[in-house]
């Protein structure tokens, strides 16, 4: 790979 | 080398009708002199592969909508690429800086077929993601056009003037957790210095994990973990 990106995702209800 | 997907589409257009063994002992040849030419630190991508079958099936209880809040942790490797890749993926025009939070809606539909995964011995009809839907939300009124998704085909979604194909998938859902490793194509105009009608495709791989939590107060939340990554092509 060139490169990597982690990110958190967090779902709630609106 | 790291190679994690290699693929070779080789035409045989003569018109005339070859047997199979013959078709099979070309195409190792042709491939052998393509390979030959692939150059020192890069791979070969056949840009013309398909759109991957199917979709990613979620559990049945995330049907309808929820906010999603995004953190983007860590960037590693050729910021260019990672920023394209992030923009392309529905990044939008906001800054790519690590650290930084975005909130934006996004809901899961029921998918244009019917499928099911086994949870607690039962056969369960599990949700899809509506990609249009998160994307036109998280991109606001900063998109660049209509964005698109067809559930029949729910492996191309237009964004603008853009496709994101996903030409290979793996998915899994399970009482432990759930989440995919998707393989996308990225169609766009190529912009910049070569500008014009010039196209290029990039390929990048998006890998989510997902696992059901509590919030402090109680309520049921879903928290999931995303690597994206970038490849030369």
């Amino acid at each position: 790979p060139t490169s990597s990106a982690k990110s958190t995702l967090r779902f709630e209800r609106p | 080398w790291e190679v994690e997907r290699l693929v070779f589409r080789v035409p045989l257009d003569d018109g005339a009708p070859v047997p199979d063994a013959v078709t099979r002992r070309q195409s190792c040849s042709t491939a052998i002199a393509a390979l030959a030419w692939v150059p020192h630190c890069a791979f070969a991508f056949d840009v013309s592969v398909g759109a991957a079958t199917g979709d990613v099936l979620y559990p049945a209880s995330l049907v309808g909508e929820w906010r999603c809040e995004r953190v983007l942790t860590a960037v590693e490797g050729d910021q260019t690429a990672a920023e394209g890749a992030w923009r392309a993926l529905g990044g939008g025009t906001t800054p790519f800086v690590a650290g930084r939070a975005e909130t934006y809606e996004t809901r899961f539909v029921a998918p244009a077929a019917a499928a099911t995964y086994r949870f607690e011995g039962r056969d369960v009809a599990g949700v899809v993601l509506d990609r249009a839907f998160e994307l036109g939300k998280r991109r606001g009124a900063g998109g660049r056009g209509a964005v698109s998704w067809d559930p029949r085909a729910p492996s191309i979604l237009r964004d603008g003037d853009a496709t994101l194909t996903v030409v290979s998938r793996t998915s899994e859902i399970s009482e432990a957790g759930f989440g995919f490793d998707e393989l996308v194509r990225v169609d766009a105009a190529a912009g910049g210095l070569i500008g014009g009608a010039a196209r290029v495709s990039r390929l990048v791989r998006c890998k989510r994990r997902f696992r059901r939590a509590f919030a402090k107060d109680g309520r049921r939340v879903v928290e999931g973990l995303e690597i994206v990554k970038t490849y030369r092509v």
